[in-house]
């Protein structure tokens, strides 16, 4: 099983959106795939609610919601209500649930909060690999260079883990003329560790949300649809 | 001294960008202004660093840095670095400083981090309103009824604290058909809980914050600095 953590401390940057899609795009891609929302605020846990649509889903694992084929959700820990803070983590019992399904998956997709409190912390800690997504945005280095600074350091902590499989830009509006230039600069500082995916600004993709549904269901042909393809295929393939 | 506290769990909303330029605002209307960055990320922080421009900047005030004509800085608590999570916070000792500055400012204005941890729940608890940024988007609704929900429930944990002063249409993207759909419907649903200003996107904002200013110095004919002369206004007279 290969395992995958969405994270930056930066809110708004389109974590939620990519584990949800990064998910979904794997099971599409016929790879058993689990989907562990770590943030007590449950964005993704909300936005996957319809996405079953008309599949069968009836197969057990280990406690995790079945949600659609090929597709288990370990849903949000919290109610999402900000009086719910404080809602302690147990990181041994989460690492033994990784453990025990480990064999009867191909992916594990983790979404985190902002801000790398516990819930982050966790999800770095039993993830092999973490995306960042960033916004190409002026504001976008200054926090990068610090998140990745961090990564590293959780990377010496818990060895085969946290490892950076890349900086993916999000939220790219190409009508920004300063989008290209932020987009070069992100590539002249971070190289390799700079995805070849971008993901494109696209509505469809909040509205998608609002429905509940994944892109790929919702409006399998657009850019945002599209550019999640391009990035499970990398994913895929790295 | 009449307080203001910008609050929201969903991350990457608007909190800073406005906190930013309600303080300067205030502080270029005249009103002696402190801003209190209580997000351990400093985004805040940083974004007010060349603030200051030719100003002169040597009054004192109870340890809060003097940034520029009628506006101090209370800086972040945190290096930033996600490995100082934990830091703990002393509300009594923040609710002190806040008694020994109140009769000597006009207004108080506080960042909080998303997710409303210890340092958001510390900022709307020593706050007596709040203002709620929210993305004109589909998925704005949801989480804003569970943070709406949150606050009611501080204003009564903490008398005279945290009242609700307004929500915010943040980022709104006039390109975008569905806006003024979204509009339509907070007003429906919020009444005169929707304040009056919209923030319309700028990259302006993005730009100024790049340069450590706010946008009234970077671009003061822009949509962005019209926008927040608005909502400064508004709050005056609220
Ligand atoms: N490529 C995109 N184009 C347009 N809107 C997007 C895109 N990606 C995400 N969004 C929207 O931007 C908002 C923020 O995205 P998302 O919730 O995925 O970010 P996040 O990093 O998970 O936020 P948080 O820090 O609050 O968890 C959502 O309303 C989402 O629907
Ligand atoms: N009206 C706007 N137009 C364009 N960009 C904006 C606007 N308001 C904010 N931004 C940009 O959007 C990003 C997020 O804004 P900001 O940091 O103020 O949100 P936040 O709610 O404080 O985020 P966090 O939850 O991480 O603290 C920043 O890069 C900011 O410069
Ligand atoms: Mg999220
Ligand atoms: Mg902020």
């Amino acid at each position: 099983m290969r395992s995958i953590v969405l994270a930056n401390q930066k809110g708004g940057v389109g974590k939620t959106t990519t584990a949800i899609h990064l998910a979904h795009g794997f099971a599409l891609a016929g790879h058993r795939t689990a989907l562990f929302d770590l943030d007590p605020q449950g964005n993704a846990t909300v936005a996957v609610q319809s996405i079953a649509a008309d599949a069968v889903v009836d197969e057990a694992l280990e406690g995790l919601t079945h949600i659609t084929t090929n597709l288990w959700l370990l849903p949000s820990p919290g109610d999402g209500s900000t009086l719910a803070r404080g809602a302690t983590i147990d990181v041994e019992r989460l690492k033994d649930l990784v453990a025990r399904v480990a064999d009867r998956l191909d992916w594990l997709v983790i979404d985190c909060p902002p801000r790398l409190d516990d819930w982050g912390w966790a999800g770095v800690q039993i993830a092999e690999r973490v995306v960042v997504p960033v916004q190409a945005e002026f504001f976008a280095m200054h926090g990068l260079s610090q998140m990745l600074a961090s990564l590293s350091a959780a990377a010496v902590e818990f060895p085969g883990k946290a490892a950076l499989r890349g900086v993916l830009p999000t939220m790219v509006d190409l009508r920004e003329p300063v989008t290209m230039e932020i987009l070069d600069d992100l590539r002249k500082n971070l190289g390799d560790q700079l995805l070849r995916s971008v993901i494109l600004r696209d509505s469809c993709l909040v509205e998608a949300a609002s429905f509940g549904q994944s892109v790929f269901h919702h409006s399998p042909h657009s850019k945002g649809a599209l550019c999640y393809a391009e990035l499970v295929k990398e994913l895929e393939h790295g």
